[in-house]
């Protein structure tokens, strides 16, 4: 499992660090919502 | 052609080291005004009010802000020293920092978007030693993508 | 060619060199800003309200952070529903405060 670890309390540090966990964030987010709506997806019927 | 070869793909070397400087200059300019503007609002809304606001109504620079939405549950776990917390949380969070949100609060004067009033670029422009001040000017249109050579 | 070249080269290395010393002036007078400027340091401090007047903040949670400076903040990957944020601190406590509601 990958993680990001910064180091926060300085004054005027770069950002980008943040932009990189928010998209990691995100992306674990949208993937986890995927899975769940593709579990929920209703079965196609089979045809008699 | 194997020299012309040589130098075009230094050439080539230079000009992206040339374009990462003038994005982390253009960073640093936006710090110095954003944080300059901070000090001079804070400074005035003093003197008006005549006396500095409640200490639990604000946070010094620097700090971080997590955001997340309202229905999201946080459980934090503290050490007894406060030297360690844990938060988890039950969907996604945002982390930013004090810059971001300066940013956010106009104190950059827009330059961070490229989109700076007339006033608000004179405001920027006083607040930056002379050397930067034509980065400031080209930043109220754009990213940087000059360099002024000043001197020699 | 080759001569055209070099000449652009020494523009090129002209300007990176103006570039790094504006961007070493730069991050000294920024670290001056909030160690030795008279009261700046003082003066710099965002209020609960102007960070509740952020629009993209309206309806949030907010938790403000202010951590000694070289404490580590980890955030590892989830594929399950929780997200964590670790924070680990060697140099003094972590303040955390809940940004108050308008």
């Amino acid at each position: 499992r990958t993680r990001i670890l910064v180091s926060i309390g300085e004054s005027f540090g770069t950002s980008d660090k943040f932009q990189k966990i928010n998209a990691m964030v995100n992306s674990s987010d949208r993937s986890l919502k995927r899975s769940l709506d593709m579990s929920s997806a209703p079965k196609p019927l089979k045809r008699l | 052609a194997q020299e012309c070869q040589n130098l075009e793909v230094e050439r080539q070397r230079r000009l992206e080291r040339i374009k990462q400087k003038q994005s982390q200059l253009q960073e640093l300019i936006l710090q110095q005004i954003a944080f300059k503007n901070l000090v001079q609002r804070n400074r005035q809304t003093e003197q008006q009010a005549n006396r500095p606001p409640p200490p639990n109504s604000l946070i010094h620079l620097p700090f971080i802000i997590i955001n997340t939405s309202k229905k999201t549950v946080i459980d934090c776990s503290i050490s007894n020293d406060k030297f360690e917390y844990l938060f988890n949380f039950d969907n996604m969070f945002e982390i930013h920092d004090d810059i971001e949100v300066l940013k956010r609060m106009g104190m950059a004067c827009g330059l961070e978007v490229g989109k700076c009033s007339p006033e608000d670029l004179k405001v920027a422009r006083s607040l930056v030693p002379k050397a930067l001040e034509p980065y400031v000017t080209e930043m109220a249109q754009g990213p940087i993508s000059n360099v002024y050579i000043t001197g020699g | 060619k080759s001569r055209a070249l070099r000449k652009e080269l020494g523009e090129l290395e002209r300007a990176e060199k103006a570039l790094e010393d504006l961007i070493t002036s730069s991050s000294t007078q920024l670290k001056e800003l909030t160690e030795h400027g008279d009261n700046q340091g003082q003066l710099g401090y965002v209020t609960y309200q102007d960070i509740r007047s952020i629009a993209s903040l309206q309806d949030q949670t907010v938790i403000a952070v202010k951590a000694p400076s070289e404490t580590k903040l980890e955030v590892p990957e989830s594929s399950e529903g929780s997200q964590q944020i670790y924070l680990k601190s060697k140099n003094g406590p972590i303040e955390v405060y809940l940004c108050p509601e308008e």
